[in-house]
């Protein structure tokens, strides 16, 4: 489905025998606009189109030079689509789903993010995930805050078959460390902590983060992003990164029509490699990230 | 000399920054500093604060309109609201809420348990009620959601409740049998009380971008939205999504989300909204 932006930069070049610097900035801001609809970030769009610019008038030069008044073999659309979408699978980085875990004993997972994002699916979905690897996971309820979350990724648990630990008594950082101890106790190897949803101007909770993070070092911590976020996506991101390392992040609700923007955004402010993408609400719906299809989704 | 029937091109660039990065998209940014080039006198070209204060009035303008806080006038029969919206976005909290300011003011509220899909999404439920001190119907794990709902209204008939509150599953707009679920939950609610839901309120979380303007439309399409709440305005983000939803839809915005405890609930303000765009 192309976007209208695209299409119309298509559409624009279509009748063209060359791309030229005049058409060039018109189809440059069509896909401004297809970008920003997106909810690719504004400087992240800048940015990238600022790139796109500069290798489409290297080009420009180059077949200038080359092919004087020879004909095209490729149309300037076709060209300047390609060149877009080379650019992009590039920012995403290569795909990259690998966990780290450590030889012994227990390896730690922790999941981090805004409320209502998708972490206690996630959680449950990286569970499933890691056993299929042979690996046998923990899940580790350490929200303590919202109503029934601890049922929540209970319920999840035994649709899996993957042990739940929990600790009414406890604050989230001492659930976490004691998890660690009980994981080795019941032969678990990976610990996976699933967090409470915060806001990263609550710096209380921001801190809870961070005192996990001390305590028990885990291996990975994903921020998990949902793919209709908007503009905040790089603040939040990077604010969440600030307090905590972060090593990889999962967007999820892809499954929807939202274009999912944010990943490159993300990707490109922060570094912050995308790990996985959750494609609908059952535990199956986890998929390892590809550039190509992420990328071709932001395009439209 | 220029010609001042036009604002400058850093103004305008720094303006669309504003606009787009509070969420308020690219498209109807551009429409927004059309419509402020043609509302401004000449003298006020130059005047970078004249031209901040005429696009928030504009903004604002636009936002009175669909300022419509949810009037809860009882009749003899109970006010039905069903509750909808996309998943995460704060459905059940929101209702929570409502239940507990209704409660507060006197009112006789059911909260009613329709997602019988999501892990322990009726628990849930049930431990705000416990908090709120009020009564949850629900029906047995993996129930349907319309008869779960049927029966909560005969409940609410019996019972003299004031306001009913209809829990939904969370769901994507883009799923047709489960927009199709939404439609016979409508359909439903009409069998036992004909006026019901005398409110759909879509839920919207105001981190959103883009997106939110497809879930308003899509959501308004399967079932008529008659208010929104829009959640999590006490995070980062502005909200802006809302901006573009009143210009498409101009559906009536009856409550924003502030945090989430039960007391996190205002009515929607467009000034004070307007003004935190801008803050
Ligand atoms: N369609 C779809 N729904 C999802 C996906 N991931 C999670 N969900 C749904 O999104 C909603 C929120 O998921 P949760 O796992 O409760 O989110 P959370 O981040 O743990 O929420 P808090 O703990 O309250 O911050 C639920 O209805 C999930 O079923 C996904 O990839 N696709
Ligand atoms: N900060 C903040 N969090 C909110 C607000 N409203 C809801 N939340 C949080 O968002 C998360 C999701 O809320 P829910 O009420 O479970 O959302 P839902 O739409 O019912 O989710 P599903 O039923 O899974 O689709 C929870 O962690 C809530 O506490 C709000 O106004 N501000
Ligand atoms: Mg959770
Ligand atoms: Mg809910």
């Amino acid at each position: 489905i192309l976007t209208k932006g695209f299409r119309d930069a298509r559409q624009y070049l279509q009748g063209m025998r060359t791309l030229t610097e005049e058409n060039l900035s018109e189809v440059l801001q069509m896909i401004r606009v297809s970008l920003l609809e997106a909810d690719v970030e504004f400087q992240v769009t800048r940015s990238f189109l600022d790139r796109v610019k500069e290798k489409a008038l290297g080009e420009i030069v180059l077949t200038r030079v080359k092919h004087k008044d020879k004909k095209l073999k490729v149309s300037p659309s076709d060209h300047f689509t390609k060149l877009c979408h080379d650019e992009l699978v590039q920012l995403m980085g290569a795909a990259d789903s690998q966990l780290s875990f450590r030889a012994k004993p227990v390896s730690a997972v922790m999941v981090v993010g805004l409320q209502g994002s998708g972490k206690t699916t996630t959680a449950a979905k990286l569970a499933r995930y890691i056993q299929k690897q042979g690996k046998r996971p923990i899940l580790v309820a350490a929200d303590i805050y919202r109503p029934a979350a601890v049922e929540q990724l209970r319920k999840l648990g035994s649709d899996l078959q993957v042990p739940v630990f929990s600790d009414g008594g406890e604050d989230p950082p001492s659930i976490c460390t004691k998890s660690i101890r009980t994981a080795v106790e019941v032969g678990c190897d990976v610990a996976i902590f699933d967090t409470a949803g915060r806001l990263t101007i609550d710096d209380v909770l921001m801190e809870e983060l961070r005192r996990i993070q001390e305590l028990t070092s885990p291996e990975n911590v994903l921020l998990v992003c949902d793919a209709m976020i908007g503009q905040e996506s790089v603040n939040i991101a990077k604010a969440f990164n600030e307090r905590i390392q972060l090593t990889g992040f999962i967007m999820t609700k892809l499954d929807g029509d939202a274009r999912g923007g944010a990943a490159l955004s993300i990707k490109e402010a922060t570094g912050i490699p995308i790990k996985f993408v959750g494609m609908g609400e059952s535990l199956d719906r986890l998929e390892e990230f590809r550039p190509e299809g992420l990328a071709s989704r932001i395009l439209g | 000399f220029r010609s001042r029937r036009e604002l400058d091109e850093g103004m305008t660039a720094s303006l669309e920054q504003i606009l787009v990065t509070a969420d308020i998209g690219v498209k109807t940014a551009y429409q927004l500093l059309e419509k402020l080039t043609a509302s401004l006198k000449r003298k006020e070209f130059d005047d970078p604060d004249a031209i901040m204060m005429r696009l928030r009035s504009l903004i604002e303008e636009m936002l009175v309109e669909v300022e419509s806080p949810l009037r809860l006038s009882f009749g003899p029969e109970p006010l039905v609201v069903m509750v909808v919206g996309v998943n995460g976005s704060g459905k059940t909290t929101t209702i929570a809420k409502i239940a507990a300011r209704h409660k507060a003011a006197g009112g006789k509220v059911l909260m009613v348990a329709g997602d019988t899909f999501r892990a322990a999404a009726v628990e849930q439920l049930e431990v705000w009620g416990g908090r709120i001190g009020c009564p949850v119907a629900r029906g047995k794990e993996g129930a349907d959601p319309s008869a779960v709902a049927f029966d909560a209204l005969g409940r609410a008939l019996d019972e003299g409740t004031d306001l009913v509150l209809v829990d939904t599953a969370g769901r994507l707009h883009t799923r047709v049998p489960l927009m199709e679920q939404l439609k016979k939950m409508r359909r439903t609610l009409a069998k036992k009380i004909p006026a019901a839901p005398h409110e759909t309120l879509l839920v919207i979380d105001a981190s959103n971008g883009q997106n939110a303007i497809l879930q308003a439309k899509q959501f308004n399409e399967a079932v008529p939205v008659t208010g929104i709440a829009l959640t999590k305005l006490d995070g980062t983000s502005k909200g802006g999504c809302l901006v573009g939803i009143s210009n498409e839809l101009g559906i009536p915005v009856r409550y924003i989300g502030i945090g989430e405890k039960m007391h996190d609930l205002r009515d929607f303000n467009a000034r004070d909204f307007t003004a935190a765009l801008f803050a």
